[in-house]
């Protein structure tokens, strides 16, 4: 899969999305 | 007979050859077989691999005994509720899980052994609607169950003795959750699949849910066997059971996507399809994903295994002179279970 194709790619997904996340 | 139609039309031949017969074991009872599992068991200061069978009234323990034989060491009755499953435990020892119920799961169980009272004994962990429940890494067990207002989805830590020590909720999604599967390495992050053709993330940690996304194939009400994390992208092996052939959807077995959690986009990286059978098209009923490799039962009463990650059909076990395979599950070691109704199980080597 290219970067392209699945938007921005980040390595940090989990942290990221907990942060964001209503708790 | 059934071998020799089938080995042709496997794209690169006949490869029954990669299924090396180990041993068998028949269950003589007379009762149908519904599901077959294997438990790590400790006794006598020796710890090893025993198999598991079900059928609707009991559960049984098998031992294995010089020149490949098993023999039977015990049997939980469980007379009151129809067993329907047994729920694999990972990392546990001396504890066999089941599911009971009508048509959907009505209550699950902890089978065990009690070294002080030198006793097998059973215990109840969990009531209700419950429509998917998976055992996790640390004795762990998630489920999810429905009342007429909500859906719960709950994470139970299972204590040693068979009891269940703590728990905690995890947010809901809208959408029935149809399985559950642990993303490897990532200790507290847990996906799932909806019977809306969605992917759900959590945080098992803190409950969060964190994102839904669509499936990403339009084969109705995939289940998720295995996740991983890789380069900032997760993959989530799906498999589509009674999947039927259309022209928005393949005849698919297993199938593993790519998503990436950030922006929910998700692509379809490698498709692995029955091999067709003898008599046409044959069709994904059941199976089960270790490591990389899958196995499931077809229509045709064959098992096929497959190299998720080439989606290549490696192996196909044709239905046995007694009767067609209806079960199918991996032990530890790339030993594949292979279980008719009649009782019989079949190991072999893969």
């Amino acid at each position: 899969c290219s970067e392209s194709d699945l938007g921005p790619i980040s390595l940090n997904w989990f942290e990221e999305l907990t942060a964001e996340a209503p708790p | 007979d059934a071998a020799e139609h089938l080995t042709p039309v496997l794209p690169d031949g006949p490869r029954e050859e990669n299924l090396q017969f180990v041993s068998e074991l028949k269950d003589s009872s007379g009762s149908c077989a519904v599901d077959v599992s294997t438990v790590w068991w400790e006794a006598d200061g020796c710890r090893e691999l025993r198999v598991v069978t079900a059928s609707e009234s009991s559960v049984s323990l098998w031992q294995p005994l010089a020149h490949n034989h098993w023999a039977k060491t015990y049997t939980w009755q469980l007379a009151e509720i129809p067993v329907i499953q047994i729920i694999p435990l990972p990392d546990t020892c001396n504890l066999v899980c089941v599911a009971l119920g009508e048509l959907e799961i009505g209550e699950i169980r902890l089978l065990g052994y009690s070294s002080e009272a030198d006793s097998f004994k059973h215990s109840l962990v969990k009531t209700g609607n419950i429509k998917a429940a998976v055992g996790l890494k640390e004795q762990r067990l998630v489920s999810s169950s429905r009342t007429l207002q909500e859906q719960q989805v709950e994470v139970v830590l299972l204590s040693e003795t068979g009891g269940s020590k703590d728990w905690q909720t995890l947010m809901a999604p809208e959408e029935t959750v149809t399985a559950f599967a642990e993303v490897e390495g990532m200790r507290e992050a847990l996906v799932g699949t909806t019977a809306a053709n969605s992917i759900v993330v959590w945080n098992l940690q803190t409950g969060q849910l964190l994102r839904q996304m669509h499936a990403g194939c339009s084969c109705p009400a995939p289940l998720c066997h295995r996740a991983f994390s890789d380069s900032g992208l997760l993959f989530v092996v799906l498999s589509h059971p009674h999947a039927k052939e259309s022209e928005s959807c393949g005849n698919l077995a297993f199938h593993v996507v790519a998503f990436n959690p950030r922006t929910g986009r998700s692509r379809g990286v490698v498709f692995s399809s029955p091999p067709p059978g003898w008599g046409g098209r044959q069709v994904y009923l059941e199976g089960d994903v270790w490591d990389t490799v899958g196995a499931a039962v077809l229509t045709s009463g064959a098992v096929a295994v497959w190299d998720l990650l080439r989606g290549r059909c490696g192996a196909v076990l044709p239905p046995g002179p007694s009767g067609h395979w209806a079960l199918t599950r991996w032990a530890a070691g790339a030993v594949l279970l292979a279980g008719q109704r009649d009782g019989t199980v079949g190991l072999y080597r893969y």
